[in-house]
């Protein structure tokens, strides 16, 4: 079946949405059919390609979200929307689901509702790829217990470390307590700055401390990169000749081999 | 009596913790007497500034964060140290507090712990700066019902007005129900890149929407800020005659008259 992979941390800004939206576009364009679900509330995802989906009417997405899916209203295959021009599909989420998080949190397997609407899914895709929230509460441990695969993007800064303690330790939990086929083979080094010293020793200390998942393929930070979400797009919609689009290209294929997705 | 600034902003990494440093100090610098207190569990201003707090031991500091002054167990003048070098105080903070969140939620009247302990406060300051976790938690909204003025950075990126609305709602519902006193009267434009059209668009959005708070004075992203946290000291200790240094000297003028701090 499908392999899930959970773009993960707890930090804020570190540039997960915008790795989920490129990577799926970049693995579409290596032939696999991906789907993408917004498991945050803020939904930055749903929000920067609100224009670009498929029969996505306001009134629509907004009935049709992954709390629907959550809370077993609909199947999750009504709540899928093809993103026009870029070969990969969206689940997505509403503000709404900050409410559902907490009124969740009262119901049985209430960590397991994620992977039940994904286990009863009967649309076809190879890869599902989660965007968690900027927090390790009732979403995210959904997220980890549902998914094959751990990806975590980190910041090149100052303190960037302080995160993967309690990152480590929730997975490992997950790991002994939910679900021990979940694997961690990634971190992925972003938003680097490759022209200043801080950035290249936190990236440094990350090959020291995680020197089976930091990949070799490191995401600086670049102006095009910002600016695609906000033309409704991924970086092959935006500059798919530039050296940011070649950069997701090669952690595609690293991330190929790292997480077995073929 | 102090004038209580309260920075706040539920998104993550957009600035917050850089400010409260970089403006203590630069309001020290203009005279003014300024207690800084850490109140997210994630402690980067304290673990930026370990090194630098005088009788700080490790064990000292365990022993006296804001959290004991929050349960009660210590008056928060015995939680204050000095940071050697730059004029201002700390009361420091703790991976512990994230715990003490969720049990002091029980207690009767739990958004008002840090103004009971500010309250009770025999020390003199000027100001005092409370540097606020990313999310409107209990932490965050202790700090709300505590502060004078409020100041929410923002940082210049896509979808930053998202979370603008929902900090709204609840400063306005603190207003309502518990300190009908606080003020807001300022957004700070952060990390602004000002080469770049997507920044330039942002800060104009931002104008548009709060006309009243937005500052004149915008940060822009410079790599001796990002720096200056991993040397332990502040702008003005890192690379006092920059550019950077000159930009938060002139916020610092600005939000003197608009937090009406003299
Ligand atoms: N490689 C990059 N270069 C430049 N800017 C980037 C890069 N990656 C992400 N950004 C920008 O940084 C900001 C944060 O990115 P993003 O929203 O992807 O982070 P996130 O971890 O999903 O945030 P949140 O925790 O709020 O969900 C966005 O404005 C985005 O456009
Ligand atoms: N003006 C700036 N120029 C360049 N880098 C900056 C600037 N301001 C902050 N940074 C960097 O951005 C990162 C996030 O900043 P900071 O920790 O102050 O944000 P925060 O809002 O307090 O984050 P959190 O929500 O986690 O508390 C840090 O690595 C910091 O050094
Ligand atoms: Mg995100
Ligand atoms: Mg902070």
């Amino acid at each position: 079946r499908e392999v899930r992979i959970a773009f993960i941390n707890q930090k804020g800004g570190v540039g997960k949405t915008t790795l989920v939206l490129n990577c799926a576009v970049g693995w579409a364009k290596l032939g696999f059919r991906v789907l993408m679900i917004d498991l945050d509330p803020q939904a930055h995802l749903t929000l920067s390609l609100g224009d670009s989906l498929a029969e996505g009417s306001l009134e629509r997405i907004e009935h049709n979200t992954i709390e629907s899916a959550l809370r077993r209203e609909k199947p999750l295959s009504e709540c899928i929307f093809e993103v026009v021009g870029e070969g990969v599909s969206l689940v997505p989420s509403h503000i709404d689901l900050s409410g559902a998080e907490g009124e969740l949190s009262q119901e049985l397997g209430r960590e397991m509702l994620l992977r039940d609407a994904l286990d009863t899914l009967d649309v076809e895709f190879d890869l599902i790829l989660l965007d968690c929230p900027p927090s390790l509460g009732l979403l995210s441990l959904n997220a980890l217990a549902a998914a094959d695969e751990v990806v975590v993007p980190v910041q090149a800064e100052y303190l960037a470390l302080q995160g993967m303690a309690q990152l480590m330790k929730i997975i490992t939990l997950v790991q002994e307590r939910l679900h021990p086929g979940l694997q961690w083979n990634a971190v992925v080094p972003t938003m680097v700055d490759p022209r200043t010293r801080l950035s290249r020793e936190v990236v440094e200390e990350l090959r020291r401390h995680f020197p089976d998942q930091v990949t070799r393929t490191l995401i600086p930070s670049r102006v095009k990169v910002a600016e695609a979400p906000s033309f409704g797009v991924s970086i092959f919609g935006h500059d798919p000749h530039g050296p940011a689009a070649g950069e997701i290209e090669d952690l595609c294929q690293e991330l190929v081999e790292r997480l077995s997705l073929t």
